[in-house]
């Protein structure tokens, strides 16, 4: 369970404070399906950073499972986050001088137990699953935007994460890809997942079971879909 | 007039050879706006990287205004590309150091003889058709991923390019902001400009005068829409 308890976040730059998320109230449950959507500077991806741990907030509690993530020490933080949260970043934010491949084991390597045998293994079942397993030994930079996105859906989901975060998973894909993406994270939501994806496009935001949307930092709505 | 006769691109990666572009036929009008779509990998941002003189074809002639391009020499390149080509990248390319003022300024200053006074009244009314003129002074790192896309067209409508390229230019974007940039295409279009944009949403597409698919690295349809 993810629970954010009054989260805001604000960024300093120079003379000028940013309120990025102000008041943030909102409880996710195991295995929920949640869509974040609202207009561009919203503070969507600023919440997806906060619930995967790869900022903090400035304001509030932010509990995992009860536990509050303020009182996790670096180490803590990295160990709960390689162990339970996929992310799908909003630029992909692959990394240029590693292979496709390399790119999409590497969360895996920070898994203590698991077999040289079982890592190559998900790597391949999870660049076939976005269609992008002729390309293994290419670099990122020798791919087009989406299928360079491809690549970092398939890094989030090799690892079967507790946890996914994507942000704007299909926006530089084609509705076919696009389709193959979604079906992916269907797919490990059917397998008790938890996901909170952040998504411009109305048909794909129905898939989930609960909607959000942001409005200037703040929560605009908290309905059911 | 933009024309291509038996294009072809091939990347070599090691022992692989892509072919991203084969046998394109294509001539682009004077004040045309043409949509550009197909799948993710097909070849559109290489089309557009041929047309903005920022790649050359391994095969075939392209010629700008019946001037073969082959022939142009390094600087003579440049000097069309800088004078008559507005490109809106896929990836946005802003230069991190820069901040969003700096780097909408920035083709303006490769013009001849245009005063600073008018340069400054260029980006700040390009800054502002795009609501990004709150952040002028910010940096690219400073911003969300719709707020950069919103800097990367400001940058390439500022200097009212003859010949616009824009590579999903609403990828990222809100449909209000989405719209917004749309509106700013259109009015170019309307005076005068010719507009190439790729995109995968079906409702942009329509605002074209033409649709081209690819596939394959082939066109597949060169219908009028
Ligand atoms: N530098 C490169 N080296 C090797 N292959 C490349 C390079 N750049 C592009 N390609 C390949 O050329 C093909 C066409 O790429 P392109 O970027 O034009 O696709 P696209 O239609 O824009 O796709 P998307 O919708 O995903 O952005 C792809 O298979 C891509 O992997
Ligand atoms: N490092 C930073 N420094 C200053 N301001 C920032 C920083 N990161 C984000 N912001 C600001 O915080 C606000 C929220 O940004 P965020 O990236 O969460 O928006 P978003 O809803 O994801 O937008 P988009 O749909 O454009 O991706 C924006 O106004 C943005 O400019
Ligand atoms: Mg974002
Ligand atoms: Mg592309």
């Amino acid at each position: 369970l993810l629970e954010l308890r009054g989260i805001g976040k604000n960024f300093h730059t120079d003379d000028v404070e940013t309120r990025a998320l102000a008041d943030i109230e909102l409880s996710i449950g195991k295995g929920e399906f949640v869509s974040i959507s609202g207009p561009s500077g919203s503070g969507k991806s600023t919440l997806l950073s906060i619930l995967g741990l790869l900022d903090v907030p400035t304001q509030g509690e932010y509990r995992i499972d009860g536990q509050d993530t303020a009182k996790l020490d670096p180490t803590r933080r990295a160990v709960v986050r390689n162990k339970s949260i996929g992310f799908i970043f909003q630029a992909f934010n692959l990394i240029g001088d590693l292979t496709v491949e390399e790119n999409v084991a590497l969360p895996l390597t920070y898994r203590r137990n698991m077999p040289a045998a079982e890592r190559k293994q998900r790597v391949a079942q999870a660049l076939d699953a976005v269609n992008m397993s002729h390309r293994a030994r290419h670099l990122p930079a020798q791919l087009s935007g989406g299928q360079q996105q491809r690549v970092a859906v398939a890094r989030a989901v090799a690892g079967d994460p507790l946890i996914l975060l994507a942000d704007e998973p299909t926006g530089n894909l084609d509705s076919k890809n696009g389709d193959a993406v979604m079906e992916l994270l269907e797919g490990l939501h059917a397998n008790g997942a938890t996901i909170c994806m952040v998504t411009h496009n109305p048909d794909y935001a129905r898939k989930a079971t609960r909607v959000v949307e942001l409005f200037d930092g703040r929560l605009a709505e908290n309905g059911r879909s």
